[in-house]
């Protein structure tokens, strides 16, 4: 339920309508949109049970690795009801033309092979919540100071969709672990998006804001 | 951690 309430709204992307559409425009949107859902993204990790009671150095480090994981989810999720087709923001919706535009195509269709996976399963938003903190807590920072703090938090959100499944899908009772099995390539996903938009910054050709670069800087 | 200020102060706003 804290989960559920903690989520954020919906951002749009606001892409300038007075820009020619390219393959700069579409990439300085996208970066533009990844730096403000992150502003989000951080004060929504704060409304996870339990996280804030982490020291500030285990906050920051397991962001620093389980940011982009959080990114895609929440786009993965917006996208469930379309065929083909991801929702980056609410005006924000590219298809594999879009896609191919902005040299994201292999990037993307990755993110698809998430959604399918996910819309197979009938994800709920209630799942969707639990394991985006779940990708959170597991993110496998090397430099987490306090491993059992860290490992208290997992075993809370683990619970957490435990006790959900075990409630609301008693026919399938493998459905979390089923979920659990998705983490894999989420975060497979998550290394090759962090590896196109970290050669998109040494091309330098688009402007990207300070938390974003700051973050790939974490992941470099 | 001196280059991850912004993160850094992110996290310690208390919104």
């Amino acid at each position: 339920s804290l989960l559920l309430v903690a989520e954020p709204e919906g951002i749009f992307a606001m892409p300038d309508p007075t820009v020619p559409e390219s393959d700069i425009k579409a990439l300085t949107t996208l970066c533009d949109l990844a730096d403000r859902e992150l502003v989000v993204n951080i004060g929504w990790a704060k409304h996870i049970p339990g996280f804030p009671s982490l020291s500030l150095a285990d906050q920051m480090s397991l962001l620093q690795s389980g940011w982009m994981e959080i990114l895609i989810l929440r786009v993965v999720f917006r996208s469930l009801a379309l065929e083909d087709k991801l929702v980056y923001a609410e005006d924000y919706i590219m298809d594999e033309e879009q896609s191919k535009l902005a040299g994201l195509l292999d990037l993307n269709n990755a993110i698809l092979q998430l959604v399918k996976k996910y819309k197979a399963m009938g994800l709920e938003k209630e799942e969707f919540v639990v394991l985006k903190a779940i990708a959170l807590a597991n993110s496998d920072s090397i430099q987490i100071e306090d491993l059992e703090a860290v490992q208290r938090l997992q075993d809370v959100l683990h619970g957490a969709l435990q006790d959900y499944e075990a409630t609301h899908r008693l026919e399938d009772p493998r459905r979390a672990g089923k979920l659990i099995m998705t983490l894999p390539l989420l975060r497979q996903t998550a290394a090759r998006a962090v590896q196109h938009f970290c050669s998109i910054k040494q091309d330098g050709r688009v402007p990207m804001h300070k938390l974003f670069l700051e973050l790939l800087e974490a992941k470099a | 951690k001196e280059k991850h200020k912004i993160l850094h102060q992110l996290l310690q706003n208390s919104t």
